[in-house]
């Protein structure tokens, strides 16, 4: 149905529609589809073809420039700590970027501060072997914030240049959980003598409109420097990184694209909007 | 929510006299709205506003008193009846154990569910096994077994064997040991990986389960639908545990699951201890996605 048609309002309703199924928020839709009107208006999208690209570049637009790399240390040990809700795909995602540090001459360092679920620790340290990278863990029931301190001093004294911390799934709806990643992330940044260099939300491609209520609250319990978006191998688009980029400016750093080591890739706001359009 | 904003939206109105079909129109929009924000797929949302706004003017909600008040009443029957009104419980055997499999995307919940489905059954007089086919997923055994001790059920695994074949062996396992309940979990999933709904496949018909429960995240988006009915298409569900419901995702998602699949909720997921299942209540379902 599209090949040269004229936009009208009908055509504009269908694009409005394909935002939506993408898990664009009503809200951001609309702001899309009002910029797209008035460019109709002032005769800049003759066809359907022009209104397409058109809202492509809307949407790569909000999600901001494509080059932000993940932050190294200028000297010292860099820390990347690792948030986000159950089931999401942080602990795979530590296990990826690790085989990625180590195959670029790096030397990560895991820390296993998911003291609660069943086999967490094992299943990181599962990862540590893939990519040759040591795992520090306590016993399950440990206090997360004390095994990220100890995992810096460790990898302080074995001559580790990165440590990556893998945190429990949490629900932002309990203030228990969210106060404990406040203290972890507080500790961190005690022992590092700074900030951690990033700080990386973990936000499922199939979530709906709960994931921007995710990002404001785990924004608020410690500061986020970057999204993972993962699962983006499936069929659901993301969508709802848009509000999260117009309400947070929280940029989007990685993508994952499947459950291999090699599956996590740069993110590209063009080749996102494209995918989002296809 | 949805109930105050329809009292602004006729208030509003009923200033202007008698209340008119295009009145009724700006009410449906709120409706829409709360579903979409709901997570609700958006085709399935045209479909049931629809219903509403023939339901509505059906039972003359304009020459109301408080037309806002009986939408309300309205979009939350038809919500209640289309979440619920099919059987919502285990389908047990009639002969020899009781097979459950469960199904679904990476990371939906289906270790949990099956240690807490286990805990379920103990409770009301079973004798459960759990029977670990996530030959991939690094210590996802030791996660099953893990769980499975925390509730006092015992796990058959036959490490990374084909898990149609571990599905076969754990069924006669029980047969062996006097089980009368077989819980199997299966790896996470995509409905568009060929060769791993393949292998779903391969395990339903190794061993007929009774129930395939698919488990889905209460906070899925529009994807919800081509997962479920791709699921659907491969392996016939014929439930779904509806996990993580102790967020504050609206969980809209069920209601294009359910509309779409047919298929009902038989539980819900709502906590990570090993207790937290509970059966599912369209009514309250229909008030959390309303807002
Ligand atoms: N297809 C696909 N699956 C993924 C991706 N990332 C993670 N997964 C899978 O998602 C599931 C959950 O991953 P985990 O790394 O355990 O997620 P988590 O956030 O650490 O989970 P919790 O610690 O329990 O909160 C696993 O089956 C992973 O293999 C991805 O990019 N694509
Ligand atoms: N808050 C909450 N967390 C849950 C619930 N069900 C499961 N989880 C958590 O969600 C995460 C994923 O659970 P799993 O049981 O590993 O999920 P899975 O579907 O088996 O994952 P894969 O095998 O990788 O596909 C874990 O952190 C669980 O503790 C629930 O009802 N509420
Ligand atoms: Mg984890
Ligand atoms: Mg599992």
């Amino acid at each position: 149905s599209m090949s040269g048609r004229k936009l009208d309002e009908e055509m504009l309703e269908e694009l409005e529609e394909q935002l939506v199924m993408s898990d664009v928020s009503i809200d951001t839709a609309g702001h899309l589809i009002s910029g797209l009107r008035e460019a109709a208006r002032r005769g800049e999208v003759p066809t359907d073809e022009d209104a397409i690209q058109a809202l492509q570049d809307g949407v790569a637009s909000l999600l901001g420039s494509g080059d932000r790399p993940l932050r190294f240390a200028a000297d010292g040990i860099t820390v990347w700590l690792f948030v986000g809700v159950n089931g999401v795909g942080k602990t795979t995602s530590v296990g990826k970027l690790a085989h990625k540090l180590s195959q670029q001459g790096r030397k990560p360092l895991l820390a296993a501060c998911d003291t609660f679920r069943a086999a967490a620790i094992e299943q990181l340290q599962e990862w540590g072997r893939r990519a040759d990278a040591p795992v520090v863990a306590a016993q399950s029931g440990a206090d997360p914030a004390a095994v990220a301190h100890d995992a810096i001093a460790a990898a302080r004294s074995r001559g580790r240049d990165i440590v990556l911390i893998d945190t429990a799934g949490r629900l932002h709806t309990k203030s228990n959980l969210m106060n404990e990643l406040s203290k972890i992330a507080r500790v961190t940044e005690r022992e590092l003598g700074r900030a951690p260099e990033e700080t990386l939300l973990v936000l499922d491609a199939s979530t709906g409109q709960n994931g921007l209520t995710q990002a404001q609250s785990f924004a608020g319990s410690a500061p986020l420097t970057g999204l993972i978006l993962t699962k983006w191998d499936g069929t659901a688009k993301g969508g709802i990184i848009l509000s999260v980029a117009r309400e947070t400016g929280v940029p989007v750093k990685l993508i994952g694209v499947g459950e291999k080591a090699d599956d996590l890739i740069a993110f590209n706001p063009q080749k996102f909007a494209e995918e989002m359009f296809s | 929510n949805l109930s105050e904003k329809l009292n602004k939206t006729f208030a509003r109105l009923r200033g202007r006299g008698r209340v008119t079909e295009a009145d009724m129109d700006a009410a449906l929009r709120e409706v829409r709205l709360a579903l979409l924000e709901a997570d609700v797929n958006f085709k399935i949302v045209k479909d049931f506003v629809a219903r509403v706004r023939e339901k509505a003017l059906g039972v003359d909600v304009l020459e109301s008193l408080s037309p806002d008040q009986q939408v309300v009443a309205i979009v939350h029957d038809e919500l209640t009846e289309l979440l619920g009104g099919s059987a919502q419980r285990i389908n047990y055997s009639s002969q020899g154990p009781t097979v459950i499999m469960l199904a679904g995307l990476q990371g939906t919940g289906k270790t949990t569910t099956c240690a807490k489905l286990a805990a379920w059954l103990k409770r009301s007089g079973k004798k459960p096994l759990l029977v670990a086919t996530d030959i991939y997923r690094p210590g996802a055994i030791k996660q099953l077994q893990t769980v499975g001790a925390q509730v006092g059920v015992p796990v058959f695994e036959m490490g990374t064997n084909p898990p149609p074949q571990i599905a076969r062996a754990g069924l006669k396992y029980a047969g062996e040991h006097a089980h009368d309940v077989v819980i199997i979990d299966t790896a996470g999933r995509l409905h568009v990986d060929e060769a791993m709904m393949q292998e779903a496949r391969d395990v339903q018909d190794a061993v007929n389960p009774h129930e395939v429960l698919l488990a889905l995240d209460a906070m899925t988006g529009q994807d919800a639908v081509n997962a479920a009915s791709a699921f659907n298409e491969t392996v016939r569900l014929s439930g779904v545990v509806l996990t993580k419901l102790d967020g504050d995702a609206r969980g809209g998602a069920i209601l294009s699951v359910r509309a779409v699949t047919g298929v009902p909720v038989k539980f819900v997921g709502v906590g990570e201890k090993l207790d937290a299942l509970e059966e599912f209540h369209p009514d309250r379902m229909a008030g959390r996605i309303l807002g």
